[in-house]
């Protein structure tokens, strides 16, 4: 899976990276 | 990885092993993780930070306010980081501070003194228009405000939590967020 994605932490809350 | 996050019992758990959130110069790119959620118009987001561990010098974590989930988007950050004391080189303490991004062409900004705190310690930032204020309290009662400024954000922006250890190769940074409220203004 790509580290970078954005994924679903709990319904609601996205974890996003960039830079 | 650069940030892990998890949800339980009403808690955020953040483990940062890398990434940085630039203040000093504001075209580089953060490399930070972000827990989000859209926030519209004026609102606020505020949390208890009940455990702030191994985070080197140059981490950090907080609350923040962005304007674009993107390298160079504008935003405010309401933290906590390990403060290098002068004449106590093997303390660490904790300090409440902010870091910002005003303007993709200018110099970022910062507070000079980091305020030092104790655990838990609440963090919050204000939106009214254009105006952001960061502020921490020991108590979630009486605050303590960091930073007031203007920062041309556009109307829909995210709110959430970020963690970040630049220098952590050897272990996580761990911060704990309790009762995370993000709020839309009446």
């Amino acid at each position: 899976a790509d580290p970078f994605a954005s994924r679903s932490v709990v319904a609601g809350w996205t974890l996003s990276h960039f830079g | 990885t650069p940030l892990q996050a998890t949800f339980a019992d009403g808690k955020f758990t953040l483990q940062a092993d890398s990434g940085m959130l630039f203040f000093k110069r504001s075209d580089e790119a953060d490399g930070v993780g972000f827990v989000h959620r859209s926030l519209e118009g004026d609102g606020s987001i505020m949390a208890k930070v009940t455990k702030f561990d191994d985070f080197h010098v140059w981490g950090g974590a907080g609350v923040m306010l962005r304007d674009e989930n993107k390298p160079l988007g504008l935003y405010m950050c309401a933290m906590l980081e390990t403060v290098h004391v002068k004449d106590q080189p093997d303390q660490h303490p904790i300090a409440a501070s902010i870091r910002m991004r005003r303007q993709v062409s200018n110099e970022g900004f910062r507070v000079q003194r980091p305020d030092q705190v104790k655990l838990p310690v609440w963090l919050k930032i204000e939106r009214q228009g254009q105006t952001f204020r960061s502020s921490y309290s020991p108590d979630g009662k009486e605050w303590k405000l960091l930073k007031e400024m203007e920062i041309p954000m556009g109307p829909k922006i995210s709110a959430g939590l970020t963690a970040w250890n630049r220098y952590g190769k050897t272990k996580f940074g761990t911060v704990v967020f309790d009762d995370v409220q993000v709020r839309k203004a009446p």
